[in-house]
């Protein structure tokens, strides 16, 4: 489905976010087959931080997309939907470190408690 | 924990000198305090691993080279401006740590209202983990997780990021789990 562009969303501490992710606030709830303006730039977020390997993207929600969504949510301890929902999009707009989420493994290991 | 890869770590740990770039600073801080703050972060993961961390001021030689940059800094990496990327480090042995200039960097909260502010500590101890080798980690609590919201503070290493550092160069032989966890206790 095609969204409006203003979308309102998200929390009290919304205002604080960098105004170019913040951006990313008018995709909340956009799934698989949305069709958004704008949802390339989304796209080059992903691919950024390693979730995406191409670089050409356009403004459909398609089944990459999806799946570097799930990826996305997995490593990020989200609750996993493979949607833009309200605690993906916070996260995505929260100021971050540069390095990369990608080009690294995960050891295998049991963590105390 | 997750390492980057190829599981890089430096080969000669100990003692590994730090440096701050003379030109590339922000004004705002105290050069003083900001040399206390990275000397407490070192600290926090010399804790932890046999390996001791000096800080010398020739930059040049220095195995941590650490500065302030804005925009596109030549790395390859631009920084955005105010949040978003706040900074990033190179795995080892390069040992190259950028900070982003244009954040309103805080060294206390009490003092800096800005509804923006970053704690300079918080963001230190998460990329010196870079520069030992930890890539990002899932685990929300842990100092290597890739977030961090403005005027929060996350400084205390937890167990996913001792153990991880710890894969790679031992552990502190005056190190003790319990320490950690009644720490960490405390904290929360």
């Amino acid at each position: 489905r095609i969204l409006p562009d203003s979308v309102p969303v998200l929390t009290d501490a919304s205002d604080v976010h960098n105004a170019t992710w913040h951006g990313f606030s008018r995709f909340l709830d956009a799934g698989r087959g949305s069709l958004v303006s704008g949802m390339s730039e989304l796209k080059n977020y992903m691919h950024r931080f390693g979730y995406l390997p191409n670089s050409n993207f356009t403004d459909f929600f398609d089944t990459e997309f999806e799946s570097a969504l799930t990826l996305y949510q997995s490593k990020l301890s989200l609750p996993v939907t493979g949607k833009l929902d309200t605690d993906t999009i916070s996260a995505i707009i929260s100021p971050r470190c540069g390095v990369s989420d990608a080009s690294q493994h995960t050891a295998l290991h049991a963590t105390r408690h | 924990f997750a390492y980057f890869y190829g599981k890089p770590r430096w080969e000669r740990p100990s003692p590994l000198t730090y440096a701050f770039s003379p030109n590339h600073t922000v004004s705002y801080l105290n050069p003083s305090d900001v040399r206390d703050i990275f000397c407490r972060a070192f600290s926090r993961w010399s804790a932890v691993i046999p390996v001791n961390f000096t800080e010398t001021q020739n930059y040049t030689s220095a195995d941590i080279k650490i500065g302030f940059y804005r925009g596109d800094h030549g790395d390859g990496k631009p920084f955005d401006g105010v949040l978003g990327v706040l900074a990033h480090a190179f795995s080892p042995e390069n040992g190259q740590f950028h900070l982003d200039e244009a954040e309103s960097w805080a060294i206390d909260f009490k003092t800096d209202k800005s509804k923006e502010a970053i704690d300079l500590e918080s963001v230190a101890t998460h990329e010196i983990g870079h520069v030992l080798g930890l890539a990002h980690s899932s685990v929300k609590e842990a100092v290597m997780y890739p977030s961090l919201r403005p005027r929060t503070k996350k400084v205390n290493l937890r167990v996913d990021d001792v153990e991880g550092v710890q894969a790679l160069y031992g552990s502190n032989p005056n190190f003790r789990f319990s320490s950690l966890l009644s720490e960490n206790s405390y904290n929360h």
